[in-house]
């Protein structure tokens, strides 16, 4: 599985759609303080579903919509791209498809949609298609900005727990 | 769960010896408080950095901690791949030849995988495949300004010049 | 004991409100909770970095977090002095351009006091006055290998050089 | 008052008798991971009292004493230089003197001794000195490393509790 593009619509910092490519190999990204770089994390912990609003550094889900844009609505998609089963147990194809997830305020509280190239499927539908890929749901593959300094200062039961989420 | 847990913590521990010996050039070993009754316990971590003592966790400095940190996030990551990791900003407490070591480490596994790495190290920069720079414009929001493939020299811009 | 810590805060306020102006180039203010009672409530920093809008220091980026906190610590100091400050690496979260400015904040201090600050940052070591290269030698301990005044160019070491 | 130099005996990793230089203005000190940065702050904080063991980053006193050397104790002096009033009242005078304390480890309980000039006196003697000098005896002139992320962690009322301190 390859990830080829991360897409941004009202999201935080990114008020415009802004495409963002991941390239294969060894990708960094660099740019001075505030100027959204931590932004692009929490965009992809979002789309993934591995984290709660806290976790992407906002109170409610709502916040994470563009207080620069003017939408109620935030969208991010997920470019992919995977190996499948070729018809009738041919070779494997190579198929590109699109994860996305989107938030629009409501007064009566906030409606959270998960798509697959733009259809709406449920979040246990997300989760089935990142284990198939092999994405932790649970997002261990991501450490966040400080998390080396709390693994550093966590006692040693703390730590024995890090890993109890492996067995 | 018991069983599950020592298998668990045996591979973590046999991939750990291997990633300390990358990272800190030294011998690294994950030791069980309570091997009988693992969940009354904790778990400790004991290193001998590179021409050093063996000594605990607690006793060593804000890098050789770091580094013991993520020596382990490395063999948590072994025993549970994904297609891509993500860092931000990992490599904050090294110095510039522990973040050479830590980039070289990137390099060599990202041959299988991808890792999408923040930093303001230009020593790991400059060991990337490609640096994408963002800039914040006064209510535009954060613009991307472009990706740099390693073989290029200019950095991505002064405002975004790595220290 | 209220109106001392009243006392307190209104000199901080007033010192804050100008070092972030100074580190943040914006503007910065702390807030009692509890105006009245100030004992019942917590410190409220609400700053606007140059060319955003006013925010909480919980909705910040690490460096701008970062950045908030030594002004604060800018202001903590004036209030109450001392001839010696010492700092271990508070630029560690600051990209190159904050780095330089912290420096310059630095430098400006430093004619009335002592300052000794440890730091990777090259982009700060240039902009002191003296730099004191240290490493450690296997089994002697750590060597202090020589001031190097600012007008010259060789780093202290290869080992030692900054990232 | 100028701080002119710290003298580590047997301090941590400085096994052998080490006089590090502090000049006037803005001094950095910069070397490898592990090479012994912040043990020099630590036998600043020793030297001026203003921390316990663990602030130190040691579990009990005795942990100071470097396990390089061979000796059960050791000693850390900060020479400094202050204006003194002149014999009666004349213009004031330059002096040059040396603060010390050392610990020794015995079975039954660590030796502390604080010095002036060499002098044993006692620890409120060392920080009446102090005071004269205009040194805060609760060391809030120290920066340790990750104290500034420490700080930004840190809710509302425990940022209150610091200004506390002051009044
Ligand atoms: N909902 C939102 N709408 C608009 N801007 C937002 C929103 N949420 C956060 N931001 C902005 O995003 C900025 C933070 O960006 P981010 O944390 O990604 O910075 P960073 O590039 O990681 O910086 P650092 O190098 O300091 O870690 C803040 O300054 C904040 O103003
Ligand atoms: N009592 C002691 N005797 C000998 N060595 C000691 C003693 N206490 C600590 N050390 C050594 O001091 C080293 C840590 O030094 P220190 O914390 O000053 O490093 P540093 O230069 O600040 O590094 P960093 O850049 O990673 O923060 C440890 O590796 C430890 O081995
Ligand atoms: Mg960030
Ligand atoms: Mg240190």
């Amino acid at each position: 599985v390859r990830v080829q593009a991360l897409i941004l619509d009202n999201f935080k910092s990114f008020p415009k759609r802004t495409r963002v490519p991941i390239e294969d190999g060894f990708s960094t990204v660099s740019g001075p303080n505030g100027s959204g770089k931590s932004n692009i994390i929490d965009a992809l912990q979002f789309v993934l579903a591995t984290s709660t609003s806290k976790g992407m550094r906002a109170d409610r889900l709502s916040d994470l919509i563009s207080t620069l844009g003017n939408k109620p609505s935030c969208k991010v998609e997920l470019e992919l791209k995977a190996l499948f089963p070729g018809p009738g147990g041919g070779p494997p194809v190579a198929r590109t498809f699109t994860l996305g997830r989107s938030v629009r305020r409501r007064k009566s509280g906030n409606d959270v949609r998960y798509l697959l190239d733009g259809s709406p499927i449920r979040l246990a539908d997300l989760q089935d298609v990142m284990r198939l890929l092999g994405f932790p749901t649970s997002g261990q593959n991501f450490v966040l900005q400080n998390d080396v300094i709390r693994l550093t200062a966590m006692g040693p039961v703390a730590r024995r727990q890090v890993l109890d989420e492996l067995a | 769960k018991r069983a599950a847990f020592l298998e668990a913590f045996e591979a973590v521990r046999d991939a750990f010896a291997e990633t300390y010996a990358e990272l800190g050039r030294g011998e690294g070993r994950l030791i069980l408080e309570d091997p009988k009754d693992p969940f009354a316990g904790g778990l400790l971590i004991k290193v001998r950095p590179r021409g050093k003592k063996l000594s605990r966790m607690e006793s060593m400095s804000g890098g050789e901690k770091a580094l013991t940190a993520l020596s382990l996030i490395f063999a948590l990551q072994e025993v549970n791949p994904a297609p891509l990791f993500i860092f931000d900003e990992v490599d904050k407490d090294l110095d510039g030849v522990n973040t050479m070591i830590l980039a070289e480490a990137i390099r060599r596994r990202a041959e299988e995988r991808q890792y999408l790495v923040i930093s303001h190290h230009r020593v790991l920069l400059e060991r990337s495949d490609q640096t994408l720079g963002v800039t914040m414009r006064k209510g535009h929001g954060t613009q991307v300004t472009g990706v740099k493939m390693a073989a290029a020299e200019e950095p991505a811009s002064e405002e975004a010049a790595a220290v």
